[in-house]
């Protein structure tokens, strides 16, 4: 059964499809079978892999309403063991459809579910990364329900910090309500800048208080990550020496060791 | 009439509630009273402000589900010529609580017009600049019914550019069905890095697509900016003298311009 990862954090731009996309990549670099199932209707994570328009007939919209099998909705990524479900705009009006459905907060987890059986297809991955808009909405709340653990994505900067406990504290009361087996895999400090005193200021805060739970490994902030969606690409594929994909490979490391001590 | 603008851009963090706090301070600094609405229940504009907690015992909450005044629930925010209506974390349910209601995507719009009218307290201010959650919701949609115009904070990298036509749609979709009047006040580039080659062929393909509606003035990417939410200010205040600062006054001079001509 795959483990499930929710890439979560309602404050903008703190890097959790950038996270999604290279952290994904480098899993599979090492053998890892590995899912992106994008739940932003941004489509952000969808782009920064080079999904078209064309291919994302079935989408991960489609999954959620029931109306098709996340088997069948997962298309090839061009990297090997890495797949998708992409995401299209239709996901921006399943807010408001989600409301007034069936367990509106168990949809991910029942499409998940369903695959395990006698009679389907299997999920044959060993990860699932869960790209998540940046709000609190039914959305992120189908990712925690359906996740064993959120990894959070957290710019070092002072309105991403403030946006933490809120987080947290939303962890927390899913575990209790709807999914008691969620954990926190871990906090990945993103977009580090040495020059910045902020950064380590903000640093030496979440370590305080988050001990372990803070990944060793720091993603600089390169732009060369932020070069690489506009050619449809990660950055471990459009430049893998540079400082950002090796920040992410070293990630992919910690994540393996701590999962093989769990 | 106060002349309303919401700042909106479903994309996180591009620079909208740093935009909001700035330009508001600006143009309080030339006289011009202005009044700030926090939409977002992340609270960042209110913090940003140094609003406490304490203070915020009436927002825009309560002004949504028309339980008290948008007069009454402003607050000093400690600048000449500025206040702020707070948000707090209250907020993130009422999406799904204004989906019930009548008007839903009207409750600011009327809001604002209840104040207008013989038996109220005049809302003495010449501009409004409302904050918006980084999603397309029903908080966001209350800001585009509610306002003359939106200022779109756009952050030089792609991702950021890819959303860019969604909400220039979505505008468009507002103004054929819920307000007529509803147009771009323009589109400010920030956290321009000159460094970054992305930076300057993003800028070159948003001038080529928007033209005119593209301000001059571009905000540069300024540690200082990002310093001075911890400290309860406005980089305006925390230091006047950094180029983040100076780019703010530069915007508000250009916006004033802007309007007289209109
Ligand atoms: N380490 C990094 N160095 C430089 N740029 C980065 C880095 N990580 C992310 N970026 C860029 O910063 C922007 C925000 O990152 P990203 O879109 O991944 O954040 P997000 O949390 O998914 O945003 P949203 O809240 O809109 O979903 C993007 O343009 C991305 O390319
Ligand atoms: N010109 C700038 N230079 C440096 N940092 C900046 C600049 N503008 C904004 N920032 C920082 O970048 C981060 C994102 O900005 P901000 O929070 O204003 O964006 P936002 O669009 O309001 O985000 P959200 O989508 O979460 O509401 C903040 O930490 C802010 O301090
Ligand atoms: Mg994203
Ligand atoms: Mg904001």
């Amino acid at each position: 059964k795959p483990r499930v990862l929710a890439l979560a954090n309602q404050k903008g731009g703190v890097g959790k499809t950038t996270t999604a996309i290279n952290l994904a990549t480098a899993l599979a670099a090492v053998g890892m079978r590995t899912l992106i199932l994008d739940m932003d209707p941004q489509g952000n994570a969808s782009t920064g892999l080079g999904i078209g328009r064309h291919a994302r007939s079935t989408s991960i919209y489609e999954v959620l309403l029931g109306e098709a099998d996340l088997v069948d909705a997962a298309v090839p990524s061009g990297i090997p063991n890495l797949d998708i479900v992409p995401s299209t705009i239709d996901l921006s009006g399943a807010e408001l459809e989600l409301v007034e459905m069936e367990r509106r907060a168990h949809r991910l987890r029942d499409a998940i579910d369903r695959q395990v059986g006698p009679t389907k297809k299997p999920l044959d991955y060993a990860y699932i990364l869960v790209d998540c808009p940046p709000s609190l909405n039914l959305l992120s709340l189908n990712a925690m329900v359906a996740a064993d653990a959120v990894l959070v994505p957290l710019q070092c900067e002072f309105f991403a910090l403030e946006g933490l406990s809120l987080l947290l504290k939303t962890i927390e009361r899913v575990r209790h309500t709807l999914n008691p087996g969620l954990d926190i895999q871990g906090v990945v400090l993103t977009m580090f800048d040495r020059r910045n005193n902020l950064c380590d200021q903000v640093a030496r805060d979440v370590r305080a208080h988050l001990g372990a739970k803070v990944y060793q490994t720091v993603i600089p902030r390169n732009v060369r990550i932020s070069e690489a969606p506009s050619h449809g690409k990660p950055a471990l594929i459009y430049d893998y020496r540079c400082p950002g994909s090796e920040a992410y490979m070293r990630l992919a490391g910690e994540l393996l060791r701590q999962e093989r001590a769990r």
